[in-house]
């Protein structure tokens, strides 16, 4: 257990997975994530961003792992 | 597909910034 819900951790490994240099966008996490709404997956990359698991990377709708690459 | 050198840049600092709120969370 890392601390993370369950949500959490899925749109974490996500974003961890995509090996673009730009990282991954909002709409295809929510593409990939079809059984989980918009809202709770803005809420989940932003709880990962203020704890520094995630950081924004060309723009606020694409983001990147901090512990991938 | 490629990024400009500033876009790096900016993806560089993002991650340096993120970095350091991942560290300060852990030190809590």
């Amino acid at each position: 257990n890392n601390g993370l819900s369950a949500n959490q951790n899925q749109v974490l490994s996500l974003i961890r997975s995509c090996p673009d240099p730009q990282g991954i966008s909002i709409q295809d996490l929510k593409q990939r994530l079809s059984g989980i709404s918009l809202t709770v997956i803005k809420q989940a990359v932003e709880f990962l961003s203020n704890e520094g698991h995630i950081f924004s990377t060309i723009d606020e709708d694409h983001f990147k792992s901090t512990d991938s690459d | 597909n490629q990024l400009t050198a500033e876009q790096k840049r900016k993806i560089e600092e993002n991650r340096r910034k993120a970095l350091e709120r991942r560290a300060q969370r852990l030190g809590q």
